[in-house]
């Protein structure tokens, strides 16, 4: 079963 | 004082309508070199870019920076009331609470005014980095429209699998499965026809299909698109304005 990803995990706030 | 001026009110209708589906309060931040915004949908799987050039103006002038808090549900409104090519001009004051549209009939010597009052948008403005990519890959906006429309109407994942010889969308749903699969080939005579394949390494993701069917909406902007996958990093789609760029970064799924 596949899960979603968030894409907060790969930018980072400035 | 923000003064930016479109030649036809229908290209900044075409940007607004290729991502105003998936996101609704986007900050617009207007400086010297052009404008951009940047949001984050609800379930924080896609991230939409935007940027827009000096050049895609025919005048433009912000004499300091300028934050836009637009609801698009609202300024599409606004947008439906001009016709496609008149001239369209955005005004702002400096620290502004509404922003001016001005719609041109110069041939009629028609002109339509609109004021939009401003939303005070809360978001996190996150920084894009370069990212490494492995693959990237361009071909027409509407055969890549085509596929992700097909294919989603069996499944709620959609695959985009890529090695050195061709690219293949596939699904599989409760009533049955799909798979499109196409091969990199240059049309000289018409190059926007072509499907462009660049690789380092093979790719194999899976995405959200109605996250796609989102972003294939900003197949309204080119008539084609520019995919960069990596096994590591959210894939890019960008469609390429003649001046700037509407980008969608969309996180991928995980096999668990």
């Amino acid at each position: 079963k596949f899960k979603q990803s968030s894409i907060s995990k790969f930018f980072s706030k400035t | 004082m923000l003064e930016a001026k479109f030649e036809e009110a229908s290209l900044f209708k075409r940007i607004i309508d290729g991502f105003k589906d998936c996101v609704q309060l986007v900050n617009f931040q207007c400086k010297e070199d052009g404008i951009i915004a940047q949001a984050v949908d609800d379930s924080r799987v896609l991230l939409v870019s935007l940027e827009i050039g000096v050049e895609a103006f025919q005048e433009y002038r912000c004499d300091r920076p300028v934050t836009l808090g637009l609801d698009l549900n609202s300024l599409s409104k606004i947008l439906r009331c001009g016709n496609n090519t008149d001239t369209l001009t955005l005004i702002a004051e400096d620290t502004p609470d509404h922003i001016g549209l001005v719609f041109e009939d110069n041939k009629k010597g028609r002109v339509a005014e609109y004021i939009l009052k401003l939303m005070d948008i809360d978001a996190d403005f996150l920084k894009i980095e370069e990212l490494e990519y492995e693959t990237t890959i361009s071909l027409p906006s509407s055969e890549f429209s085509k596929n992700v429309r097909d294919l989603s109407q069996l499944g709620d994942s959609l695959s985009i699998a890529v090695t050195k010889d061709n690219i293949k969308f596939s699904t599989e749903g409760d009533i049955g499965s799909g798979s499109v699969l196409l091969q990199p080939f240059i049309n000289m005579e018409k190059p926007q026809e072509s499907i462009k394949l660049e690789m380092e390494s093979p790719v194999d993701l899976t995405f959200g299909a109605k996250y796609l069917l989102d972003i294939v909406k900003g197949s309204v902007l080119s008539e084609t698109i520019g995919i960069r996958l990596s096994s590591e990093a959210p894939a890019l789609f960008q469609f390429d304005l003649a001046s700037g760029f509407l980008q969608f970064f969309l996180a991928p799924k995980f096999n668990e």
